[in-house]
């Protein structure tokens, strides 16, 4: 464990909380991809699968149940509790189109050819991808709330520490996981042209029509 | 033996 990773871990559970708590206190889902909430569900599910098999640490088995259990919360309010306010019309991202190539991709190539390890390599280049729904209802309506890109910018920021972390691990203990790397960067790669926006124009994104 | 890899980053 080093700040970074820390750091990084942090900022993906305040991404998480921001988006719960502005749907739990607004009552409504308006402006968020329920199709990009359900792949983060599926990403902590099929990753996860490692708490029956494996103990790492008292941190590391509390923050993978903690994640679980808000991703399933927030798909709940999304798709149940609060699904009146569920902006369907916008959320049409073909999530086949990012399921096929991921779940091809993960069964070529990984570290072991073993049901947890091709599950724990479909979670991360799933997780890369997985904001694109998001991305493309922004990009489709032109407009997202400032808290939604407070949630955007958390969850960019999250991946980007991990880089940190992967540098600062390779350099202390020669550690280094390839698929995790690759995939991390590209996930970061995509939150770029968000975080230009982020910082040049303000919370509130309006993308030009 | 089955390989066993240790993911101990979230």
């Amino acid at each position: 464990m080093n700040i970074f990773r820390l750091a990084g871990d942090v900022s993906h559970l305040v991404a998480i909380l921001i988006l719960l708590m502005k749907i739990w206190r607004s009552k409504s889902c308006a402006g968020i991809s329920g199709r990009s909430q359900v792949l983060f569900a599926l990403v902590f599910t099929t990753r996860y699968l490692d708490l029956f098999t494996v103990y790492i640490s008292a941190y590391n088995t509390v923050m993978k149940v903690v994640f679980l259990a808000l991703s399933y919360a927030t798909v709940y309010l999304i798709y149940m509790r609060f699904r009146n306010s569920y902006d369907s019309e916008n959320d049409t991202f073909r999530v086949e189109f990012l399921l096929i190539p991921v779940i091809g991709l993960s069964f070529l190539e990984n570290y072991a050819f073993t049901p947890l390890e091709i599950l724990w390599t479909f979670s991360i280049f799933l997780e890369s991808v997985a904001i694109m729904p998001q991305l493309f209802m922004i990009t489709k309506t032109g407009e997202a709330e400032s808290i939604t890109t407070h949630y955007l910018f958390f969850l960019g920021l999250y991946r980007a520490l991990y880089i940190a972390n992967w540098v600062w691990r390779y350099h202390t203990e020669g550690f280094y996981d390839q698929i995790a790397i690759v995939s991390g960067v590209v996930q970061t790669i995509f939150y770029c042209d968000f975080f230009y926006l982020y910082v040049t124009r303000g919370e509130e994104i309006r993308t030009p029509s | 033996r089955e390989f066993t890899s240790i993911h101990d980053e979230l």
